[in-house]
């Protein structure tokens, strides 16, 4: 059948029918249309090599290879439509899920994942990457927030204040993202909102990748004395995390607006209280 | 009696690194999370009586800590509730409710008594074929304020709503 899609009155997402990925966001009020693909991988934890013995582990991410494995090429979707919400459901395998979301008057399209627990049979730790990918020429440019304030801009490859010799071609262009991630070629911009701290980076242009999720089978040697094993509800079964990324299109002009408002809408979120009714007591303290 | 104290303890207990980096062994990352459970759980009291005094009645009130994997015992088996949002901002926000339900069907009004548009759609449960259904409603509050939406269960037996599953992707 054709592309899924689902849309409000800002925002249009297009699905590839084949794979069933995200192929292209539309924001409808500025007219801008971004071709971009998101899925999910999984880099090989590294238990040391012959360079180096340092294994990725609680204090060190240090993945065994520089290109992570996809989770799956396709996924079955299930599409949800009625006037309250537009959903894809995305299945990526037994311990991964996605729902691609919009809600009417929403300016950003939410992507609820669920991840775990990450199988670790195959003796691999893995480290479990949402990555987005788009032909925005972004000359090895990208930027993350510091604690939801500043924006630094990061470059790959290079630090601002000494000679880098890269000697971890992604671990060393990894940073910490505590509320957003973004890209941009100067004219399109290309947000990602987190709903708590992450890694995250851009290791090609146009690529924007943030760690969700992690299980290691080894201990650093940096002190914790322990692999980032995360046993679940019962020995070794692993934790399952759930948590969202809100994507935002913008020309550079209207993304900080757009950013800024969003994130102090998600990190100061309305409190939901329920109540029994009936039980009301008339109540006036002093 | 609420209080903050136990949570303010526990936050500050958690500006350590190993806190903040997950840098701890298992035993201690759980003592961090069970620190900052057992700080929330008083803070619900503190927040209970703050919208009994604001709203001028006590009522029996309920959290649910487990909405994000669509668990919440009351909205499951109630046949009526009132889902009370408070907004923390300093502008009117307007909100999606999404709440795990126990049937197909609900009425929800407004705090002027309208009635407001909602749906329930079914969520297929991690794992399992059997799905559950999820009401979602547009809400809103006041700057600083809050608004107080009452629901109530329709007998109604059919869904009134079923998704329409897209066929299955190609299996090869």
């Amino acid at each position: 059948s054709g592309p899924l899609v689902i849309q409000n009155e800002h925002l249009r997402a297009i699905f590839d029918p084949n794979t069933g990925l995200l192929q292209e966001i539309e924001n409808l009020d500025l007219g801008l249309r971004l071709p971009v693909s998101q899925s999910f991988y999984w880099y090989n934890a590294s238990t040391g090599d012959i360079t180096h013995p340092q294994a990725s582990g609680a204090y060190i991410f240090r993945p065994d290879k520089t290109k992570p494995f996809p989770l799956r090429h396709w996924v079955n979707t299930r599409l949800v439509k009625n006037a309250l919400v537009q959903e894809v459901h995305q299945n990526f395998s037994a311990w991964c899920s996605q729902v691609v979301r919009l809600y009417p008057g929403q300016r950003h399209l939410e992507l609820e994942w669920t991840v775990g627990p990450v199988p670790i049979r195959d003796g691999f730790g893995k480290e479990i990457i949402s990555r987005f990918d788009s032909q925005l020429k972004t000359n090895g440019r990208f930027y993350t927030d510091s604690n939801g304030r500043e924006i630094l801009e990061r470059r790959r490859d290079y630090r601002p204040t000494w000679d880098l010799n890269q000697t971890e071609p992604v671990a060393g262009n990894y940073y910490p993202v505590s509320s957003r991630i973004y890209i941009t070629d100067g004219q399109v911009q290309l947000t990602v909102l987190t709903d708590r701290s992450q890694g995250g980076s851009s290791l090609r242009d146009g690529s924007l990748e943030l760690m969700v999720h992690r299980r290691l089978l080894m201990d650093d040697n940096r002190g914790v004395g322990e692999a980032l094993l995360e046993p679940g509800d019962g020995p070794g079964t692993g934790l399952v995390v759930r948590g969202r990324h809100l994507v935002l299109l913008d020309t550079v002009e209207t993304a900080a607006a757009g950013h800024r408002l969003q994130a102090q809408r998600e990190a100061l979120a309305p409190q939901l209280v329920l109540a029994s009714p009936g039980q009301d007591v008339p109540y006036s303290p002093g | 009696q609420g209080s903050s104290a136990r949570l303010r303890q526990a936050m500050a207990v958690a500006q350590h690194h190993d806190a903040v980096s997950g840098t701890s062994k298992q035993h201690v990352a759980n003592d961090y999370a069970r620190q900052l459970a057992a700080g929330w759980e008083e803070c619900q009291v503190l927040v209970s009586n703050a919208l009994a005094s604001l709203g001028s009645s006590k009522k029996d009130f309920v959290f649910c800590n487990q909405l994000n994997i669509s668990v919440c015992p009351l909205s499951q088996t109630a046949n009526h509730f009132q889902a009370i949002l408070y907004n923390p901002l300093a502008w009117t926000i307007t909100w999606t409710v999404r709440l795990p339900v126990g049937a197909w069907a609900y009425n929800v009004r407004d705090p002027s008594g309208q009635s407001v548009p909602s749906e329930v759609i079914d969520i297929p449960a991690k794992g399992s074929e059997n799905s559950h259904p999820e009401l979602i409603f547009p809400a809103s509050a006041p700057p600083l304020g809050f608004s107080i939406y009452s629901v109530t269960r329709l007998s109604v037996r059919t869904p009134q709503f079923r998704d329409c599953c897209s066929p299955p992707m190609a299996q090869s």
